[in-house]
This record gives C-alpha cells, sequence and structure tokens, in this order.
C-alpha cells in the first residue's frame, strides 16, 4: 500500500491512498495478475454510514469485510491502515486471541469504531495510539486543521513513533509505504523513493485531488498488486475510489 | 519511455485525472449502512449484490490454500471449528458477520476468516 497526506499552500488537506493487497496469494498466469487483487476489485464498495438518516462516517472497504481500512469523518479526520510486516505479526495475537487473551482489537473494528465513534483528530490520535493491537500497523491519520497529520507506527502493544507533519521544516506531505519511515524499504520494494520524487516535482502549490491521482498512478507506487485508489478531502468531506489495474509491463508489487 | 522499465520509476504521470485508460477500470459503487438497523441486517442490500463476487474470492482463496492441503483438513477447521473459536469477536462485528453469512448463503467460518484475513498477512 502506499498512503500521501499533504497540505496545500491553503492549509487544506488532502489523504489518498492506493490499496495493494494479495502478494503471494496465486497468480494469474493467463492474465498476468496476482489472483486474489483481481478478485478483490469487483468487490470494492464505498459506504455512507448513517445514523438517523445522517452521514456519520464514509468509507471503502470490501463487500461482506465489516471492519475499515479507509475513511473519512467529514470535516473532522480522515484515516487510512497499511500492513506493517514483522515477526510478532498478526497470526501471534490470533493465537493470543484464541487461547483467550483478548484484551487487544482487531484492527478493522478498531479504525471502524475510531470513524463512528471519535469526535476529533486528538481523539482519533489517542485512540490509534493507545489501543492494543492484534497486529502491527501504520496508521495515517489527517484532521482538517492546517498541520493536523501524522503517520503512527504501532507494534502490537505500543506505538513506535508518530511522524507529524511539518510545515515549519518545510515537510507539507507524508508519504507511507509498508516500511517503518526512519528505515530504508526494501530495494526491490521502494514505492517510497518515486512516490517522494512526483511529490516534490508536483510542490505544494499545485497540490490537489488530480495531482496526487497521478502520483498514484505512477509506477511502481501503481503496481499489480493495487486493487483500488482512494482519495479523500475532509474539509468536503469527499471520497472518491478508482478501481485500478495495471497493465504490462508493470511490476508485480 | 524510462517509467515501462524496471524499476519504473523515470517519469512521473501527468494529467491521469479524471482516470481513463487502461489503468482505469471504474468506480467503486456507493450503497448506504444503516446503523439504526440490527447489526445481522446491515449488510443486506450490499450482500445481494456482490453475493457472487463474494462466492468468486472465497473459492479463490480456498483453491489457493487446497494446492497446499490438498486433503481439506484446513478448509474444514476454518468452516467448522472457527466459528467456535473466534465466537468472541466484538459486537457488533460478529452479529454483522453471521448476517453477512446467512444472506451470502456462505459458512459462517468462511466469512470469519475473510475478515481476519488482514491480520493473518502482516507476517
Amino acid at each position: 500500500c502506499t498512503a500521501i497526506i499533504a497540505e496545500d499552500k491553503t492549509g487544506r488537506l488532502f489523504h489518498a491512498r492506493n490499496l495493494d493487497f494479495g502478494l503471494f496469494l496465486g497468480w494469474d498466469i493467463k492474465h498476468s495478475t496476482w489472483m486474489v487483487s483481481q478478485s478483490l476489485k469487483p468487490l470494492t464498495v464505498n459506504i455512507d454510514f448513517q445514523r438517523n438518516n445522517r452521514t456519520i462516517f464514509k468509507s471503502v472497504t470490501f463487500a461482506g469485510y465489516v471492519g475499515m481500512l479507509t475513511g473519512v469523518k467529514p470535516g473532522i479526520f480522515t484515516v487510512t491502515m497499511n500492513e506493517r510486516f514483522n515477526l510478532d505479526g498478526g497470526f501471534v495475537g490470533i493465537i493470543e486471541w484464541i487461547f483467550g487473551i483478548r484484551n487487544s482489537v482487531w484492527i478493522g473494528f478498531l479504525i471502524r469504531s475510531v470513524l463512528e465513534n471519535a469526535t476529533s483528530y486528538e481523539e482519533a490520535k489517542n485512540e490509534l495510539v493507545e489501543t492494543k493491537l492484534i497486529s502491527p500497523a501504520y496508521f495515517m491519520l489527517g484532521g482538517n486543521k492546517s498541520g493536523e497529520a501524522c503517520v503512527i507506527t504501532r507494534a502490537r502493544e505500543t506505538c513506535l513513533d508518530i511522524w507529524e507533519l511539518d510545515l515549519k521544516q518545510g515537510m507539507w506531505y507524508l508519504v507511507e509505504t509498508n516500511y517503518d519511515h526512519w528505515n530504508k524499504p526494501l530495494f526491490v520494494d521502494d514505492r517510497r523513493t518515486p512516490a517522494m520524487k512526483c511529490m516534490n516535482k508536483i510542490t505544494q502549490e499545485k497540490i490537489s485531488v488530480p495531482t496526487i491521482y497521478d502520483v498514484l498512478s505512477t509506477k511502481p507506487v501503481l503496481n499489480k498488486l493495487t486493487t483500488f485508489t482512494a482519495l479523500m478531502n475532509v474539509a468536503e468531506g469527499t471520497l472518491e475510489t478508482y478501481l485500478r489495474d495495471c497493465p504490462n509491463p508493470c511490476v508485480p508489487w | 519511455r524510462a517509467q515501462d522499465v524496471p524499476p519504473f520509476t523515470e517519469d512521473c504521470r501527468s494529467g491521469t485525472y479524471p482516470p481513463t485508460g487502461p489503468t482505469f477500470k471504474g468506480n467503486a459503487s456507493w450503497y448506504i449502512v444503516n446503523l439504526d438497523l440490527p447489526p445481522e441486517e446491515r449488510w443486506n442490500s450490499i450482500i445481494k449484490d456482490k453475493k457472487v463476487e463474494l462466492f468468486n474470492l472465497i473459492q479463490v482463496i480456498k483453491d489457493f490454500i487446497k494446492v497446499f492441503d490438498p486433503a481439506g483438513k484446513i478448509i474444514g477447521l476454518v468452516d467448522d471449528e472457527l466459528p467456535l473459536i473466534l465466537d468472541s469477536l466484538p459486537s457488533p462485528f460478529l452479529e454483522e458477520i453471521k448476517g453477512i453469512a446467512a444472506v451470502s448463503e456462505t459458512p459462517l467460518g468462511e466469512i470469519i476468516f475473510y475478515n481476519i484475513f488482514y491480520e493473518l498477512f502482516t507476517v
């Protein structure tokens, strides 16, 4: 996955992501694609969660998957999650759960609860930082005020790092893939460098929903695992989701 | 043209929005989930529309597992044991999952497996 949060010169925040999933879960030789990624595309749905006929939050998910990995609470915050691969991974949390240690929360369920119940950027941030998790993760959280954006690097039990937007230092965007931001990505899986290169080329003056879509359409940020691209604008409360394909030649991840 | 050969990093795309062309497969459709409904009923309209696609995805995963487990022991475990072990999933998620399994006519264990798939693959 690749997620980007960026702030333009007027203080508007944009949050976007490519959801990549299905690595090593069967390669379809005929169509030159990953089988699970291909099967997830027609299941992708945008959902308007309502209570008393009023929108509580909007999210993109897969039909039948009740947790959320991407969503916007209009006017308040946006959130996405990227997988964090670790030996102390989700299977350990699941085994603990099976053996009755149930003080951890499933990630998709946590994000949905945060979208449903948190009433501010700070409240959402606290929940994502402090809750014990079944599996490690990266949470990208964007608010609705200038400078309100961060990447939260989580181990299952603790928060390892909070990486904040820092406009005074010229850091007007954050890019997160599937690696700790203080470490280099695996050299065969570096989507961070091309994404940052494109963001730097666009500049803060020209950042917008269309130009972020350009970044997420650039290989290898777009790759054979990319199921959809989601674009969110917190102030307007909008969520746009586009199903993606990466015809050959295209990198497999 | 460097964009089209490994490591695919030379050219940043521009002018791709609004999405068109070979990298665009369509828009995701919109649905409303009414949180005032009982959890078992919230996903009914979505699942009725996406029943075939959900079946296809689960079949792809089952076929993949069968490559490593031709006897089908893992799938048997998912179908028979997972609902018992994971019946402690928090509310309202478990009730929603039960509703989805009923409407899609899919074994509950397989829908639970689908819902914890993301956690499983963080290794």
